[in-house]
C-alpha cells in the first residue's frame, strides 16, 4: 500500500464502510453487491486483453461474447431482480454499452408495458430467451429529439391487414440505436402511423430486420453499422433502411393504441405512453451521473493524494497536490456534486417506480410531472458531470490523458449522455414548458 | 406560474410556486425578505427556492413580454430561451440541494453526518458562488456576502481535506471496475502504469515492423 494513501485513511475521522452501507441502503445491499462484483471478477469467461489494446472488430466480438454468456450465467445464478440485473450488466461490461444493451433496457421493457397480452404471450419468451434479439429504433439521420418529426411511415393495408414500414427519405433512414448495425435481427421501430388516409402521429412496431436462421437481412431492409465513433467502441450503432416492408397487424404494439382489422383506428388513454420508456431511461441516466462522476472523482483524489509535486516551502519535500488548495478547489466541489447526484439518481429511481405503479392502476396525474422533472434533471447533471470528468481529468496532469488512467474512457463513454435520449438544451426547455405551465 | 398567478395551488416539485407568488407581487422596497445565512443549510436551500421562482418569473415576464410585441406564442418561446433554459436549470439546482439537505436527516452515524453535512454545505455555496448573479438580482444575497461565501469555501475544502480518500473509498469500486492505473486503491501507480505501457501491442516486437518497411531503406539512401 502506498504509504500517502495508508496514511490518509487512517487520519479520516469516519469509516468508509459505513457510508458504503449508507450509500448501498444497508449492509445486506453492500454484500449482495460485492458478491455479484466478486462473480463477474472472478469468472474467467469474462477475463479479456485490455480494450484499449484491441482493434474495434475485436472490441465488438469481446463484448458480443461476454453478452451472451452473461444471459446464461444470469439463469445459472438465479439473478432475477431487475437492480441485480443491471449491477452484475454493469460489472460484465464495467459500465460501458454493450450490443444487447438495448435488447435488456429498451426492447424488452417496451414489450412488456406496450405489447397486448397476446402479442406477450408470442414474443417475450423468445426475446428472453435471445431468439429474437431486438433493439429500439426512434432517431432517425435527420431527426433527433423532436420524435413528431420522425419521417418513417406504417401505412395500413385493410386487404392483407397488414402495415407497410417504409424510409420515405434519406433523412428517415433510422440511425444510432446501439444493437442494430450488426446483432439485432428485430427492431421495435417508431414510426408515423397512417390508416384510412389519416396520419395518427408515432406508434410502435415489431419488424424482423435478419432472417432468424441465418442472420442474414431480409429482403427490403438495409442494414448496418455507422462507424468508428467517439467511444461506445464496442456498441454496434446501427443504421436501418426500410424499403415497404410488410409486417401482420399483429405487429403493432397495441396495448393501448389499437388499428381494428377494417383500418379503424383506436386512441391510446394518453398520448404521453410512448414516452414512458423514454422517462424509464433518462430516470436510470440520473444515476450514470453520479457513477460517472464518482468514478473520476475516486482517481483523481486517490492519485493527487499519492502524486508530489513542486514545492510549498522553500526547501522542504514536494508536498501531496492535494494540499494545494487550488487543486482542493478543482476536486472536493465535484465531490460533493459526486454525492449529491448519487441521493437524486436514487431518488428519481424510487420516484419513477413509485409513479408506474400508479400509470399500471391507470392514474396518469403525476405523469406530466415526472416527465419534466426527468428531463430537466437528466440534462442538469449529465452537463455537470460532463464538465467534471474532464476537470478531474486534467486534475491529473499529463498521466491523464494516458488511457491507462481510466479517464478518457469514462469521458467518451460518459460524454453521449448529453446527446442522446434526448439533447440537453431540449430536455431544458421541456422542463421550462412545465414550469411556464405551472 | 401560469396556474399559480391564475390562482391555482399546485403540488409536487413546483410547489414552491405557489409560496413564491406573494413575491411576485409589488412589494415595498426594502421590505425584501431572505438574505443567505451562508452557514445554515436550510437557508441556502430557502435560496435556491427563490432564485428558481425569480427565474420561472423572468421566463414567464419575458414570454409576457415577447407575446406583447405581437409575436406568435412560438416567436415569443424560442426568443425567451435563454431565460428559459436558466429557469430550467435553477429549477434542477434547487431540487437537487433539497435532496441532498433532505437525505441528511437519514443518516445515523454522527460521523458520517458530519462529513456528509460538510459536503452538502460546500455544494450548496459552491452553486451559490458559481451563480452568484443570480443570487444578487434576487435580493438574496449582499456584496459583501460574496467574499464571506469565498472564506467560508475554504474553510470547509480544509475540513474536508483530512477525509477526502476515505470519501471516495466509500464509493467503493473496485480496482477492476475501476480500470484505472492513477485511481487503484493500493496506490502503487507507477508501477501499474509502467506493466500496462509494456503491454502495448506496439511494444510486441523490439522493433516495430515500420523501421525495416520505411526508416531503413530511407537511411541507407542518404
Amino acid at each position: 500500500m502506498n504509504p500517502d494513501l495508508r496514511r490518509e485513511r487512517e487520519n479520516a475521522t469516519f469509516e468508509s464502510e459505513i457510508l458504503t452501507n449508507f450509500l448501498d441502503g444497508g449492509v445486506e445491499k453492500t454484500r449482495r453487491r460485492r458478491e455479484i462484483e466478486s462473480l463477474v471478477i472472478n469468472d474467467p469467461d469474462f477475463q479479456h486483453e485490455d480494450l484499449n489494446f484491441l482493434s474495434r472488430s475485436e472490441r465488438y466480438d469481446a463484448a458480443v461474447k461476454k453478452s451472451v454468456l452473461m444471459f446464461s450465467k444470469l439463469r445459472d445464478y438465479g439473478i432475477s431482480d431487475p437492480e441485480e440485473i443491471y449491477s452484475y450488466k454493469r460489472c460484465v461490461h464495467n459500465g460501458r454499452s454493450n450490443p444487447l444493451d438495448l435488447h435488456l433496457g429498451m426492447f424488452l421493457p417496451t414489450l412488456l408495458n406496450q405489447a397486448s397480452p397476446n402479442q406477450l404471450d408470442t414474443l417475450f419468451t423468445p426475446a428472453w430467451n435471445l431468439e429474437i434479439i431486438g433493439t429500439y429504433a426512434q432517431t432517425e439521420l435527420g431527426h433527433g429529439t423532436h420524435i413528431r418529426g420522425l419521417e418513417t411511415t406504417a401505412t395500413y393495408d385493410p386487404s392483407t391487414q397488414e402495415f407497410v414500414l417504409n424510409s420515405p427519405t434519406v433523412t428517415s433512414i433510422k440511425w444510432w440505436p446501439g444493437g442494430l448495425g450488426k446483432t439485432s435481427n428485430h427492431a421495435i421501430v417508431l414510426a408515423q402511423l397512417y390508416t384510412q388516409g389519416k396520419c395518427h402521429g408515432l406508434h410502435a412496431f415489431i419488424v424482423p430486420i435478419r432472417c432468424m436462421k441465418t442472420h442474414q437481412p431480409l429482403p427490403g431492409v438495409v442494414v448496418g453499422d455507422i462507424g468508428p465513433k467517439f467511444g461506445f467502441h464496442e456498441v454496434d450503432n446501427g443504421f436501418l433502411k426500410l424499403d415497404n416492408i410488410r409486417i401482420p397487424r399483429e405487429n403493432m404494439l397495441m396495448k393501448y393504441a389499437k388499428v381494428q382489422p377494417d383500418g379503424m383506428y383506436v386512441k391510446p388513454p394518453s398520448d404521453k405512453l410512448t414516452y414512458g420508456t423514454m422517462v424509464f431511461i433518462r430516470a436510470m441516466i440520473v444515476g450514470e451521473s453520479a457513477m460517472a462522476l464518482s468514478k473520476s472523482c475516486t482517481i483523481a483524489i486517490r492519485y493527487s493524494a499519492v502524486r508530489h509535486q513542486s514545492e510549498l516551502r522553500a526547501g522542504e519535500p514536494e508536498p501531496q497536490i492535494l494540499d494545494y488548495q487550488a487543486q482542493q478547489y478543482k476536486l472536493f466541489p465535484l465531490l460533493a456534486t459526486a454525492y449529491a447526484f448519487t441521493f437524486v439518481g436514487q431518488y428519481m429511481k424510487n420516484t419513477y417506480n413509485r409513479i408506474t405503479g400508479d400509470i399500471n392502476q391507470g392514474d396518469f396525474s403525476q405523469l406530466p410531472e415526472l416527465h419534466a422533472l426527468a428531463a430537466g434533471l437528466k440534462a442538469f447533471t449529465t452537463w455537470s458531470v460532463n464538465a467534471g470528468i474532464e476537470v478531474c481529468r486534467m486534475a491529473c496532469g499529463g498521466h491523464g490523458y494516458s488511457q491507462s488512467s481510466g479517464l478518457p474512457d469514462i469521458y467518451v463513454t460518459f460524454t453521449a449522455t448529453c446527446t442522446y435520449e434526448g439533447e440537453n438544451t431540449v430536455m431544458m426547455l421541456q422542463t421550462a414548458r412545465y414550469l411556464v405551465k405551472s | 406560474y401560469r396556474q399559480v398567478r391564475d390562482g391555482k395551488q399546485l403540488s409536487g416539485t413546483v410547489s414552491y410556486l405557489n409560496e413564491s407568488h406573494q413575491r411576485f407581487q409589488p412589494q415595498p422596497t426594502g421590505s425584501r425578505p431572505t438574505v443567505i445565512n451562508i452557514n445554515d443549510l436550510q437557508s441556502l436551500v430557502e435560496a435556491y427556492k427563490l432564485r428558481a421562482a425569480n427565474l420561472v418569473e423572468t421566463a414567464a415576464k419575458s414570454l409576457q413580454t415577447e407575446l406583447q410585441r405581437s409575436k406568435s406564442q412560438e416567436d415569443a418561446w424560442n426568443n425567451s430561451s435563454l431565460e428559459l433554459v436558466r429557469a430550467s436549470d435553477a429549477h434542477c439546482h434547487y431540487v437537487v440541494v433539497k435532496l441532498f439537505a433532505a437525505k441528511l436527516s437519514e443518516i445515523s452515524n454522527t460521523a458520517v453526518y458530519s462529513v456528509l453535512s460538510t459536503l452538502a454545505l460546500l455544494y450548496a455555496l459552491h452553486g451559490v458562488a458559481s451563480n452568484s448573479g443570480d443570487f444578487l438580482q434576487a435580493g438574496l444575497l449582499t456584496v459583501p456576502q460574496l467574499s464571506q461565501i469565498t472564506q467560508r469555501i475554504k474553510a470547509l475544502m480544509a475540513e474536508i481535506r483530512p477525509n477526502a480518500v476515505a470519501l471516495v473509498d466509500a464509493f467503493d469500486y473496485r480496482d477492476e471496475m475501476l480500470n484505472s492505473a492513477l485511481g487503484r486503491y493500493d496506490g502503487n501507480v507507477y508501477e501499474s502504469m509502467f506493466e500496462w505501457a509494456k503491454r502495448s501491442p506496439l511494444n510486441r516486437t523490439e522493433v516495430h515492423e515500420s523501421y525495416y518497411k520505411y526508416m531503413k531503406p530511407l537511411q541507407s539512401k542518404l
